[in-house]
């Protein structure tokens, strides 16, 4: 990461946004 | 039923993306290998709405300057923008040769004839390494304008970043790379200039063992 960058992880994402879909 | 399920607006849709190689083994024979899919869907009016996303919190992973995602995004429709998160499937066993081709597919349909302008901006650390800009001409099937931008081949950059992506040992690491790496796509219409679609890309690699996955966000702001 650049300095001053904020993680991915520290933003305001949904928590879907880390869970891989199960494939159907 | 498609408004505010799929990657959609009253004027355009996509229906199909992928990202892929594909090796000829023999004259007869090729084996294929989606890193990335999106595939057809017929959402319905009880299929769960698109979460959303505010498009503030990706800003700096995309171009910023002029024409970066917070001008367009300012210029609208905000209806016409999305997110897509994907879980790439790198775990191929596809012999890297000379006889492997690295390719796009991608389709849209709409209600409209057009011709339509597609924009797609690789970004490193939120700025542009390289865009490809392709010009699609509507063909009418089945009562609609169909767009297909079909088997378009994959620019040197990116294929050398998914073989050093590859190479990496361990799934963190190239999430640690992924994190800085993403794609913006704009589809306008080349005569109107009005924005049709605007994606933004972001990657993960896919710990599946059934392939590439994806989620799909609306970009909102409050």
């Amino acid at each position: 990461l650049r300095q001053g960058q904020v993680p991915m992880r520290k933003r305001q994402l949904p928590a879907s946004f880390w869970e891989e879909p199960r494939p159907v | 039923a498609w408004q505010g399920r799929c990657i959609a607006t009253t004027k355009l849709r996509l229906v199909e993306f992928s990202a892929f190689m594909e090796h000829q083994q023999d004259p007869d024979t090729y084996n294929k290998h989606l890193f990335v899919h999106i595939g057809q869907s017929n959402p319905t009016y009880s299929d769960a709405l698109l979460e959303s996303v505010d498009v503030r919190q990706i800003y700096d992973k995309f171009p910023e300057k002029k024409g970066g995602l917070k001008e367009l995004y300012e210029k609208g429709p905000s209806n016409a923008f999305f997110l897509v998160k994907f879980w790439a499937d790198l775990n191929t066993t596809i012999p890297d040769d000379v006889r492997v081709f690295y390719g796009v597919t991608s389709q849209y349909e709409s209600p409209d004839n057009m011709t339509i302008t597609c924009s797609s901006k690789v970004c490193s650390f939120g700025k542009q390494v390289v865009e490809k800009v392709e010009t699609e001409y509507a063909r009418f099937e089945n009562g609609r304008f169909v767009y297909r931008i079909h088997r378009s081949p994959m620019c040197e950059y990116l294929i050398n970043f998914i073989h050093k992506l590859k190479q990496l040992p361990e799934k963190y690491m190239m999430n640690s790379v992924l994190e800085n790496f993403t794609i913006l796509q704009v589809v306008t219409n080349r005569d109107t200039q009005e924005l049709l679609l605007c994606i933004a890309y972001v990657f993960e690699v896919s710990t599946s063992e059934h392939g590439a996955q994806h989620h799909t966000y609306r970009l909102i702001k409050d």
